[in-house]
């Protein structure tokens, strides 16, 4: 799986 | 953070407020979902796991721990402490035939297969359909309080908000993250029905009311 980026919203 | 993100969080903000005075001004919880509330605090709960994990900045962290408690406070609320005014015989909603397909739909379709990845999305697929048994009270009721169309508009609107959010990103930044996306859009269309009945009526001091 390709690297997630972090979830930077709400 | 553009002005987008930040209106639409401020947004959201509102709305709980909006939801929190209401219930507590008047001391009543009638109207208001008690399903749609458990269905948000699922939402915030699954979704800001990552507070254990990730630091992205201290807004970030103090919105959520507020989204959190806040979810947490209005359920107290409507089941503990203003139980008799809880519209429980309107508030029929069936919200395992929520719950269920989109954890499904978490589970096949998300971006990185680990438990805080999964529940992130299913938080997202959640939170675009949450609004259902409060729309479906509305519905059964004919009617809502002014104040109540207050809230469903702010809320509403936050994600209406980040959808901007989203065009601005991609323009600016070439940030996208479909699976936010999709889920704003399909969140979004749910309330156009409710933003039309809102400016045509609300906003010209009729009180919400559907034709019979």
């Amino acid at each position: 799986a390709a690297p997630v980026e972090e979830h930077d919203e709400l | 953070m553009n002005i987008f993100r930040l209106l639409g969080d401020l947004s959201h903000l509102l709305a709980i407020i909006i939801l929190l005075l209401k219930i507590w001004k008047s001391r009543s919880c009638a109207g208001i979902s008690g399903k749609s509330q458990i269905l948000f605090s699922v939402v915030y709960t699954t979704r800001y796991l990552d507070l254990l994990t990730t630091h992205v900045s201290p807004y970030n962290t103090v919105m959520k721990l507020v989204f959190i408690f806040t979810s947490y406070a209005t359920i107290y609320l409507m089941y503990v402490k203003f139980k008799a005014t809880y519209d429980h015989n309107h508030d029929t909603f069936r919200i395992e035939f929520l719950l269920i397909p989109t954890f499904i739909l978490a589970l096949l379709i998300n971006h990185e297969f680990t438990v805080l990845e999964v529940l992130w999305t299913f938080s997202i697929y959640l939170e675009s359909v949450a609004i259902l048994p409060q729309l479906f009270l509305v519905s059964k009721t004919r009617e809502a309080e002014s104040i109540t169309s207050h809230y469903l508009f702010a809320l509403g609107s936050y994600r209406a908000l980040y959808l901007l959010n989203w065009v601005y990103r991609y323009v600016v930044e070439s940030h996208y993250e479909l699976i936010a996306i999709i889920s704003g859009v399909v969140q979004t269309i749910l309330y156009c029905d409710f933003f039309y009945l809102y400016i045509t009526k609300v906003l010209k001091g009729k009180k919400l009311q559907l034709p019979a």
